[in-house]
């Protein structure tokens, strides 16, 4: 079984501590303000209250002893570092750590982390994505111009068989799977026709799928 | 085109108001602090520094015109359920607000928000599986038992070609593509050898890839 100590619990490490303990893992969560603790404690192995700067306390913690620690700290870029310094003098090899602009994320990795996160970017992109393909259910941004996208069918698509479609041709995507009920047909024919409420799964362009959404 | 106001430029809502306008559609972006906006002026279409709480204000510059509102203001709840409120007595439609507790967001629903979206959370989920699932960096579960993966090489698949690796008979997983760089190779053939940092694609169940990450 692995162990991660999670340190900051704003919104980010929370919800970081709570999935890992569900899935099974063993989790240390820690923050210095007592009231961010108490939420965790029913979910996750052992909650401490300390300031994670101090590298004493950390030890006495036994953090040392983790197999990946995740720094959540974003307002304070100071501390956000320092953390990370005490968790490498600790000799804690996975670190993932957050970071708030490129440059601290630079600043990050230079410094040994093992992987640098980006959560609310990463996530304004998916949502601004959604809110101009209309259609779009998911996303999974592959290049600045690519990505794999999971689409409702556009009305103008239903009873027409992918041959008729020329999807790569009209479009610029590949269709990967399409996904009826809880069935999914993989590789699709150019025989195989599409019903109402199927969803696509296409690997294509951004502007390709923005033209196909408007449909 | 459509109109979107972007309110709160903080880390979410910058990169909301920079993605929209990257993929060309008209952006204003709001908030009352002028370094937030002043950075983003060179992407977007038009931007203030109000107090979004301020409806004269908001008035004036325009607001109640737009298709779709952004808020993003997150550590004052109060100012986020204001500006909402604001928002809606302009005769706004179509509003997507960040919500910090799930309260608050049954509360930002209650009073008419079109969608309410937690980055932090959703990003939290994201990265915790892909720290159990070694080496997953994104995924689209598509079923209960399928998904799409985007995972990073295994040590072993380095100078293989796919039709040695017989990704479909030994881990039940079709390849979609491998990204290379900023090259995407859509659709790979048999003969195609993968190589050290590629990025794969695949389309299988997860336990197929939880058995094939662990190689
Ligand atoms: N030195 C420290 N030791 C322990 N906990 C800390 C320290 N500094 C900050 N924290 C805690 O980290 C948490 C997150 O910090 P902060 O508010 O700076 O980040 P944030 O990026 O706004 O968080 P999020 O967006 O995830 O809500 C807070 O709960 C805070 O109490
Ligand atoms: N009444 C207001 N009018 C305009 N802008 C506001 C108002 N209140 C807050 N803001 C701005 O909203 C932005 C985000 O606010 P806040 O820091 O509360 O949210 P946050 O959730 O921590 O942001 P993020 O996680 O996206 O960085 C800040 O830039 C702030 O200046």
């Amino acid at each position: 079984k692995k162990t991660f100590a999670v340190i900051g619990l704003g919104r980010f490490g929370f919800h970081v501590a709570k999935t890992l303990a569900e899935l099974g893992a063993e989790v240390i969560a820690i923050d210095r303000e007592e009231e961010n603790v108490r939420e965790l404690s029913d979910f996750v192995t052992q909650t401490y209250i300390l300031d994670a700067m101090d590298e004493k306390a950390m030890k006495e913690a036994g953090i040392a002893n983790v197999d990946v620690a995740i720094v959540s700290i974003g307002q304070n870029v100071e501390a956000n570092l320092i953390v990370v310094m005490v968790l490498i003098d600790l000799g804690i090899k996975n670190i993932i750590a957050k970071a708030v602009t490129p440059l601290h994320g630079k600043l990050l990795e230079k410094i040994g982390v093992t992987r640098v996160v980006y959560p609310e970017r990463d996530m304004a992109i998916r949502v601004s994505h959604s809110l101009l393909m209309k259609n779009v259910l998911e996303e999974i941004p592959l290049t600045p111009k690519h990505g794999i996208f999971e689409i409702n069918t556009p009305k103008s698509f239903v009873d027409k068989s992918l041959k008729e479609l020329q999807l790569r041709k009209s479009f610029n995507v590949n269709i990967l799977a399409i996904r009826r009920g809880n069935d999914l047909i993989i590789n699709p024919s150019g025989e195989d026709k599409i019903k109402e409420d199927d969803i696509l799964l296409l690997l294509g362009t951004n502007d390709g799928i923005i033209k196909l959404t408007r449909l």
